[in-house]
């Protein structure tokens, strides 16, 4: 009956069976803090984020944060191989997480990161996508709707116009981008159902 | 299970992080 936390976030999905939950908890919280202060600094550099309302900016980094850091980590996952490497460093294959009890989740976040790879987005390109992602009107508890729909509309367009100069043979390549904001939601809710079992068990 | 940030103790560690930040916006 070992427990796995089969979370690349985490160093290592093997658990220590003589902690608690609650220390199991802590020591996986410490290893994913950095991750996230990261996609706050990085919302922090976003022009026009800190013009938002600080309720605003809360609630869509609580709401996009995962989706970010699918996007920022998709590196992690190398799909020639079939493997995944923890923040620990070390490499660990689909069927050895499997066995650990990974679900329909692992096999999503691989389709996800192969295509968003093959993509052979640049940088800045990158950067702005993942921009774009924390960046929803839509989110639950937006208080001024209107103020994240404008600034979502404006990095909208920017990614649109680097996309275009940058790849102007491939006009597809911002259509597929986009098309990856669903994928991200869908990502993002199997996730919570994922944590929600964690929890009760 | 709606609000998983809350449960996960993000929105600690995105309020934290934010401060310093909306703090040198408010002087």
């Amino acid at each position: 009956n070992r427990m796995h936390l089969v979370c690349p976030m985490n160093t290592s999905p093997h658990v220590d069976p003589h902690k608690s939950g609650h220390e199991v908890w802590e020591e996986f919280s410490h290893s994913f803090t950095p991750a996230v202060r990261e996609v706050v600094e990085f919302a922090k550099k976003i022009p026009g984020f800190r013009d938002l309302s600080q309720p605003d900016q809360v609630s869509l980094l609580k709401a996009g944060t995962f989706e970010v850091l699918v996007v920022r980590f998709a590196s992690l996952f190398d799909v020639k191989d079939r493997t995944i490497t923890f923040l620990g460093g070390k490499k660990y294959s689909v069927d050895t997480l499997r066995a650990m009890g990974a679900g329909d989740l692992l096999n999503s976040m691989f389709d996800f990161s192969e295509k968003l790879i093959n993509l052979g987005l640049s940088e800045e390109e990158m950067s702005l996508f993942t921009a774009v992602v924390l960046v929803s009107a839509d989110r639950s508890g937006i208080e001024n709707v209107n103020s994240v729909e404008a600034l979502q509309e404006t990095l909208i367009r920017a990614l649109r116009s680097l996309i275009t100069k940058n790849h102007p043979n491939e006009s597809a390549i911002f259509t597929k981008l986009l098309l990856k904001l669903p994928d991200l939601r869908s990502l993002n809710n199997m996730h919570s159902e994922q944590l929600l079992a964690f929890k009760v068990h | 299970f709606s609000d998983p940030a809350s449960n996960l103790g993000l929105e600690d560690i995105i309020r934290k992080a934010l401060m310093g930040n909306l703090e040198e916006r408010q002087e």
